[in-house]
């Protein structure tokens, strides 16, 4: 038996709009710890691993570890249909073949269940070691979404480089070039408006602009964004959810031969 | 050209 309770149902809601064009279907893997997911691309470049701790959620069940295989496409048209403000409940039994997702408005007058069908998916688990990054930048989410869309205006892969006197942007297509550079600024009002860039040793990666801009849909969920890159490792691009765990985006950089 | 490497690549499956 397993029922989760979510207080703040537009988080769930925002998290599959963050994922659902990245991944066609996913295991959820319920346990004591939490409600997570780790899934690739359909062509093993990008890995999206999500986790929703047990903490966060208003009533937590999970009776033995259960993993639910879901279409995300599907599992976004049922949760486009709870509001924003509704508290959202999912419901499985030990080896059944559905998923409910129960929708309650704030002020309970409204209930409305929702049932979805299970899929069986063959489980491809990697195992991402704890790592050091070389260079850790945290920005303002919008901004990173807005340099990586501006970019991929003009090209189809990103350079990203780290250095102590900042983060620079490049990229290359046919009409021309363009370069963005981040400084570290940290004399801000608020602290998600803050730049901080964390150097152990310069890093230059390079990427598939299409990747980051299908991480930033994530943007929604976090004021801020953290990229930790070493040279010729995945970059991670890590989005918090707010007391509750994290969606990060693993992709494989693009190495000269 | 830089060639796009899978994740396979860098993280071992389990």
């Amino acid at each position: 038996m397993l029922e989760l309770r979510l207080l703040q149902g537009s988080l769930l809601k925002k998290v599959l709009e963050a994922i659902k064009d990245l991944v066609t279907d996913a295991n959820f893997d319920c346990s004591a710890t939490g409600f997570s997911l780790q899934a690739m691309d359909s062509s093993h470049v990008a890995l999206v691993a999500l986790l929703l701790r047990a903490e966060g959620f208003e009533h937590y069940r999970c009776d033995r570890n259960l993993s639910m295989g879901m279409n995300l496409n599907n599992m976004s048209k049922m949760l486009k249909c709870a509001g924003n403000d509704d508290i959202i409940t999912i419901k499985a039994d030990d080896g059944g073949d559905t998923v409910t997702f129960m929708f309650e408005s704030p002020n309970q007058d409204k209930i409305s269940d929702f049932e979805m069908k299970l899929m069986d998916i063959d489980s491809e688990h990697l195992g991402i070691p704890e790592t050091e990054y070389e260079a850790i930048i945290r920005m303002p989410s919008q901004e990173f979404a807005r340099i990586c869309r501006d970019l991929s205006t003009i090209g189809d892969t990103v350079v990203i480089s780290a250095s102590k006197e900042g983060v620079k942007f490049s990229t290359k297509g046919d009409i021309g070039s363009a370069n963005v550079v981040c400084r570290q600024n940290t004399s801000v009002d608020k602290p998600e408006d803050a730049t901080v860039i964390e150097i152990q040793q310069p890093v230059s990666l390079t990427f598939a602009l299409r990747y980051m801009n299908s991480f930033t849909k994530a943007t929604p969920l976090s004021n801020t964004v953290t990229v930790s890159m070493s040279n010729e490792l995945p970059v991670v691009v890590e989005y918090k959810i707010a007391e509750m765990g994290y969606i990060r985006f693993y992709l494989a950089p693009k190495i000269e031969e | 050209t830089p060639v796009q490497n899978d994740l396979n690549e860098f993280y071992a499956m389990v």
